[in-house]
């Protein structure tokens, strides 16, 4: 399991590594067993992706699609690219004027990680980046099988709560007006916006 | 001598413990 993992890593990888003395093979194989995501036993515990051919390609046709995604889903796709977490929230309004600016500080940014990637792994902040934007198209197209390539390993359980806020967006244009009333305090508990306005922007998702 | 992991291996002991 992750959590026993963890301890292992956290407890005892530092005590193995401080009793090997300049004992390079064992060194580089220790490296090889981490990286390998056979070592892992589960899926859920894979931890990187290796980069080929076809994923490069993936990534250059969704860098050319970047015009065709929504402020909301282009400022995630940054955030993950420089790291920054933040929580969701149901309303976003980035200014309009910046969007051609910020999608090719998006491009330029996925282009030079790409340029840098040593091992041939996929480095954590592009495929969580990449993987932002299929979650977007898979939303989009209302289709769970739009891409078989996935770019980052999440776990089973992450998966499971992505697909799920797949399934509850995609019921939301079924909603009753009184389901939607009841939805209202829930995602907007400091009402910010008139009834229109919060019907108008929850179309958008 | 955690440093003398390669890249990879130092971002899969990252990704373990965060």
């Amino acid at each position: 399991t992750r959590p026993l993992l963890r301890e292992i890593v956290t407890y005892h990888l530092p005590c193995y590594l401080a009793k090997l003395d300049h004992e390079d093979v064992i060194m580089s194989e220790l490296s090889e067993i981490l990286i390998n995501p056979g070592s892992y036993q589960s899926d859920s515990l894979s931890l990187v992706t290796p980069v080929s051919p076809l994923l490069l390609s993936s990534i250059n046709q969704a860098l050319d699609r970047l015009d065709g995604i929504p402020d909301q889903a282009l400022v995630a796709v940054n955030r993950k690219l420089i790291g920054k977490t933040s929580m969701p929230k149901f309303w976003h309004v980035p200014r309009s004027s910046s969007r051609g600016h910020l999608i090719e500080i998006v491009r330029k940014r996925c282009k030079m990680i790409i340029a840098r990637i040593e091992e041939g792994y996929m480095p954590k902040r592009l495929a969580k980046a990449m993987s932002m934007v299929n979650l977007y198209w898979k939303q989009k197209l209302r289709s769970m099988d739009i891409s078989q390539l996935e770019y980052f390993p999440f776990s089973k359980e992450t998966a499971s709560l992505q697909n799920d806020v797949l399934n509850a967006l995609w019921l939301l244009p079924k909603l009753q007006h009184d389901d939607l009333k009841l939805l209202r305090p829930i995602l907007d508990p400091d009402p910010k916006f008139r009834k229109m306005q919060f019907r108008v922007s929850l179309r958008k998702y | 001598t955690i440093n003398k992991l390669s890249n990879g291996a130092l971002q899969s002991v990252a990704k373990i413990i965060s």
